[in-house]
């Protein structure tokens, strides 16, 4: 299965080296890597048409930290609609909406975000689907300011 | 680490990192292994999180995202040579990439049975997850974060959900990027993102708004239901959406960048001999019931021809 749009063609070419798979211990009788699995998705059951009852069970234990970012030029899982989803938690709000930084040499605006209880609803301007491929520095930023309880 | 699973050399760079990395397999519900690739950390591994991430399809490779996205490697066009990555993510934190479901990537099963869904992957991961701490038992001090991307929007929460259960993980939170959180709202706003792109124009969001909203005077945000109005011509016009998403050569990962390969030849839904062809395509459900209703529909509009 192929990812429209998306060149897999050297991560595929590399994955599949007899020496890669060697170096990553990979059993010889497993067969060739592929980007996505037709016969996992043929075979899915899909049993949830919305998380809106595991987020209420995250944010209800008062002590997890939430951050859900989007870049914005995705239409796979577009940004507005994660927004929506969000607002739809009810939270109450901390931050207002304001921009984002990161520097790559000068300050830059690398989004915007909104912000409430342990919960960040973060966008990334100009990125699409793959956030940390589109733009690195920034994802590298968002993520790390993440994971170090910093202010984005 | 477990020294079976170090990784002592990776073809295709230059150096060798001098950060230690591991690739194996964790145990999963029944004869299931999942493939792990660990990255430490190259700063602090021994203080620094623990940060798990999740790949989405529902069937794609987190491989994908180490390699190509925000791992330390990245790929190069030969497809042998590997590069560093100045903003990998395993710069301040050691990443686990899991390939899940069983079936995806180097991920398998003795039985070779890949029927899945939300609630068993949620219990294998954990199960896997419960496996790499037993196999890398000084993690469970170290603060552990959920990530993942796209269709693991779905995963990532419903994991959380088992772990929080978990006193011996030191759970911290979860991110989710361009995630599947809902999938009628996610439906539905990406007929505002498609008008407000310029992707549509005022004929036919016209047409939408009249046959899939409750008043044309009442347009905001969610007053109108696009993804699953039962109004024929609500249905009739949103195919035209998903037509210019989904078929006409836009890259739908990311609207402004190119579609690698260019416009797909199947685009305009007609072959060079007139026939029309039925394709297939991996996504989020997110058009699953605009999709496939519009191939149901191309099928019995064209039934004298010979379907391919």
């Amino acid at each position: 299965a192929q990812i429209p749009c998306i060149n897999t063609s050297a991560i595929t070419t590399y994955l599949n080296n007899p020496y890669v798979r060697q170096s990553l211990h990979i059993p010889e009788n497993i067969t060739s890597w592929e980007v996505c699995s037709s016969a996992v998705l043929q075979k899915y059951t899909f049993q949830y048409d919305t998380m809106k009852s595991q987020y209420d069970q995250i944010i209800m234990a008062f002590k997890y930290r939430v951050l859900l970012y989007n870049g914005d030029t995705d239409m796979a899982c577009n940004f507005l609609g994660n927004q929506w989803f969000v607002e739809s938690l009810g939270l109450q709000e901390q931050i207002q909406r304001r921009a984002w930084l990161f520097n790559d040499g000068k300050d830059q605006i690398a989004g915007f975000v909104k912000e409430y209880q342990n919960f960040a609803f973060l966008t990334v301007k100009g990125a699409g689907h793959m956030v940390p491929m589109d733009k690195p520095n920034a994802a590298f930023t968002m993520i790390n300011n993440f994971l170090k309880k910093r202010p984005f | 680490g477990t020294p079976s699973d170090e990784i002592t050399y990776l073809p295709g760079l230059v150096k060798q990192p001098s950060f230690k990395h591991y690739s194996g397999y964790l145990q999963a519900s029944g004869t299931k292994q999942l493939h792990f690739w660990l990255l430490e950390s190259q700063s602090s591994p021994v203080h620094d999180p623990l940060v798990l991430w999740l790949s989405g399809g529902p069937g794609c490779s987190s491989l994908y995202a180490l390699l190509m996205q925000n791992g330390p490697f990245r790929i190069q066009d030969d497809g042998f040579s590997l590069e560093y990555n100045d903003y990998s993510w395993n710069k301040e934190a050691n990443v686990l990439y899991l390939e899940s479901p069983a079936g995806v990537g180097f991920s398998y099963s003795d039985d070779q049975n890949y029927t899945t869904n939300d609630d068993e992957v949620a219990e294998d991961n954990y199960l896997a997850l419960q496996d790499f701490f037993k196999r890398y038992p000084y993690y469970k001090s170290h603060n552990f974060f959920i990530t993942g991307s796209s269709y693991a929007g779905f995963y990532v929460p419903m994991l959380a959900l088992k772990v929080m259960q978990d006193s011996d993980i030191k759970f911290q939170g979860i991110a989710v990027g361009n995630g599947l959180s809902s999938i009628p709202l996610n439906g539905n706003s990406i007929v505002y993102f498609a008008y407000y792109h310029g992707l549509i124009g005022d004929d036919l969001w016209t047409d939408l708004t009249q046959s899939c909203c409750p008043s044309n005077n009442s347009i905001n945000a969610h007053s109108c239901n696009f993804y699953n109005n039962t109004n024929p011509d609500c249905a009739t016009a949103m195919e035209q959406v998903s037509h210019v998403i989904k078929d006409i050569g836009l890259n739908r990962y990311n609207l402004f960048a190119n579609c690698s390969g260019g416009i797909p030849p199947h685009s305009v839904g007609l072959g060079f001999d007139g026939q029309k062809y039925v394709t297939y395509d991996v996504d989020p459900p997110v058009f699953h019931k605009y999709y496939f209703g519009q191939k149901r529909r191309m099928v019995k509009l064209c039934s004298h021809h010979k379907l391919k």
